[in-house]
């Protein structure tokens, strides 16, 4: 892995006389290489290295004993400072809206039931609104979810998103339940009719939470798509989904850096209980490899 | 802005950066500056292009046997647009005045079946299923034994979305090839991995465990109309040499098109 990479690295080095400014740049790219074979964004991997380096040649790592082991707790914990910290649901009105958005087949729909049942966990009294009018049988497929976790789903007039959601806040108010997770349909952050329709909806709801999924086999793309959501709609956190899959997930540490927003859970895998909440340092050895 | 130049050092950053950009991965990148310096061109973006339509120039025609019926399994991770892409397929077979039967092997996911029920029904095509939970190499074998009985032209099977390093689900797509078999030797004379192309370099891990396990003869890039680049599909070609086959540009019946490397690369490089 990289560790063994930096330390061969680094043995040739002092093995070739003093380290130098100049020769530490072989450290660096082997760190940049790594990121970017882990889908870091091409762009944030330029900083990422820029700064490690500033910082290795600052603390002297090239005087060290184990200029290696120096050099790999930098990259370490400049990954784990910019993964951030988790943070919980911000749930602060009564009800609260928790809006799920992102590109298609990301695991918005499963990841709105997941968020569900960990509320009702913990003694919340949650309901799920079914706004995807457009994938065909994606009413059924919440509906489906609600029954097996005991959460009720509303599902409207199965035409109109805005119209289903403004039955939806009807139905809520005085209700009793105090969060409502509104699953939306797919979409690209360039179809501008369908942005649109969020932004709408998030005028209506007024939400507490925006939460993006991201596929956390996403790749350089994903830095495109994440800005965009962002900037529309101040998103107020991500869910990265199928982190039980074998990718790096380097496109989390592109997330953060680009919109500075928190990763607030990770799905873990298909079933409900397939939800986890974020741990930056084991999701930063995940992308260091 | 790619105007004729040689590859100086400055060029071939700008070339790094576009190719890493569009996913094509560190190590194809390195393969393809290497190729273009030992060109040694005086239009280097002009023979960047030339490398990538070569290194995706594969035949990719499909495997179509001359007894009926043709069987297509469609494979691939969680989301990636199976489902959607089995009723583009049979609509294009129907255009061609083909009998499309599609069979619902994936019995596990909520709603699966009825999402599949309504593409087949948009499509024209019979459809197949069983049970939610039930086996998906039964439905794969009924599906294929009606189309055989009712001289269909043409099987899709739709599988279940699974992550290639779950062994026990890749076991059970290797069961249903094995179950297919039984009944017509030859099939299925498909599988098309269908990868969506935000996918990163975690594409080509998925296209070996895949195509180890069941055999892919084919990709099925998805979601091209969105702004990501697909450029896995070049570390999958150079890398591993599978063809790709079609790609899908929208949420449409009719958003499926062949695989054309020119194109391809054209909008990759623009
Ligand atoms: N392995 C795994 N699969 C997941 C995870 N989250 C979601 N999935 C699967 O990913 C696929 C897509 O999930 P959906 O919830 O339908 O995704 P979506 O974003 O609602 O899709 P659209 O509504 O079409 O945009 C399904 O097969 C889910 O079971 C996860 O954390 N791990
Ligand atoms: N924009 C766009 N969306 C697509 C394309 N193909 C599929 N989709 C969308 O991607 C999402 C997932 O598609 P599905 O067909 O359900 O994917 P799947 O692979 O069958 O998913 P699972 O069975 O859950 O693994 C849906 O919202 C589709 O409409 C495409 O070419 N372009
Ligand atoms: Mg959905
Ligand atoms: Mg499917």
């Amino acid at each position: 892995g990289l560790r063994e990479k930096l330390s061969n690295a680094f043995r040739v080095l002092s093995g070739k006389g003093k380290i130098t400014e100049k020769n530490i740049e072989e450290a660096v790219q082997i760190v940049k290489t790594s990121l970017l074979a882990a889908d870091v964004s091409y762009k944030v991997v330029k900083e990422f290295v820029e700064n490690v380096k500033k910082r290795a040649l600052g603390e002297e790592v090239l005087k060290s004993l184990t200029p290696d082991q120096m050099f790999i707790k930098i990259v370490r914990d400049e990954l784990v400072r910019l993964l951030g910290e988790r943070e919980p649901l911000k749930l602060v009105h009564n009800p609260s809206y928790v809006m799920m958005v992102g590109l298609q087949g990301t695991g918005k729909t499963t990841s709105a039931a997941k968020i569900a049942n960990y509320l009702k966990k913990q003694g919340k009294r949650p309901i799920l609104v079914a706004a995807d009018t457009y994938r065909p049988a994606a009413i059924d497929q919440l509906e489906v979810l609600g029954r097996k976790i005991g959460v009720p789903v509303i599902t409207g007039d199965r035409r109109n998103a805005i119209k289903i959601v403004q039955d939806a806040m009807r139905q809520v108010k005085d209700s009793g339940y105090d969060v409502v997770i509104l699953d939306t349909a797919g979409r690209l952050h360039v179809d501008e009719e369908m942005m649109q329709e969020l932004e709408e909806i998030k005028k209506m709801i007024r939400p507490d939470e925006i939460l993006l999924t991201v596929d956390a086999m996403a790749g350089q793309d994903a830095v495109n798509s994440a800005r965009t959501f962002n900037e529309r709609l101040e998103v107020t956190g991500f869910v990265v989904t199928k982190l039980d899959g074998d990718s790096r997930g380097g496109v989390i540490l592109t997330i953060r850096y680009i919109t500075g927003k928190p990763v607030k859970f990770v799905g873990v895998g298909e079933k409900v209980d397939d939800f986890d909440e974020f741990y930056p340092d084991r999701i930063a050895n995940r992308i260091l490899g | 802005i790619l105007k004729s130049r040689r590859l100086d050092e400055d060029t071939k950053a700008e070339i790094e950066e576009l190719l890493i950009s569009a996913d094509v991965g560190v190590e194809a990148t390195e393969y393809i500056i290497k190729k273009l310096e030992e060109k040694k061109s005086e239009d280097a973006f002009g023979t960047l292009k030339e490398v990538l339509i070569e290194i995706l120039s594969k035949p990719n025609g499909l495997n179509i046997p001359v007894e009926k019926p043709f069987v297509i399994s469609m494979v691939g991770v969680n989301g990636s647009g199976k489902t959607t892409t089995c009723g583009k397929l049979a609509a294009m077979f129907r255009e061609e005045g083909k009998q499309v039967v599609i069979g619902a092997c994936d019995t596990f996911r909520a709603a699966a079946i009825d999402q599949l029920k309504v593409w087949a029904e948009r499509a024209g095509a019979t459809f197949i299923s069983h049970m939610e939970g039930a086996d998906a190499a039964a439905v794969a074998f009924d599906a294929v034994n009606h189309a055989i009985s009712k001289s269909k032209d043409v099987v899709i099977l739709d599988t279940a979305g699974r992550l290639h390093n779950k062994r026990h689900l890749m076991e059970e797509l290797a069961k249903i090839n094995r179950v297919i078999k039984k009944v017509l030797p030859n099939a299925p004379h498909e599988v098309l991995l269908v990868i969506d192309a935000v996918t990163g370099q975690n594409g080509l891990q998925q296209a070996k465990t895949f195509r180890e396990i069941v055999g892919v003869t084919g990709i099925v890039l998805t979601k091209l109309d969105g702004t990501a680049k697909g450029g896995i599909a070049i570390a999958i070609a150079k890398e591993l040499g599978i063809p790709i086959k079609f790609v899908g540009v929208g949420e449409g019946l009719e958003d499926l098109k062949p695989f054309n490397p020119h194109d391809f690369v054209e909008a990759l490089l623009a």
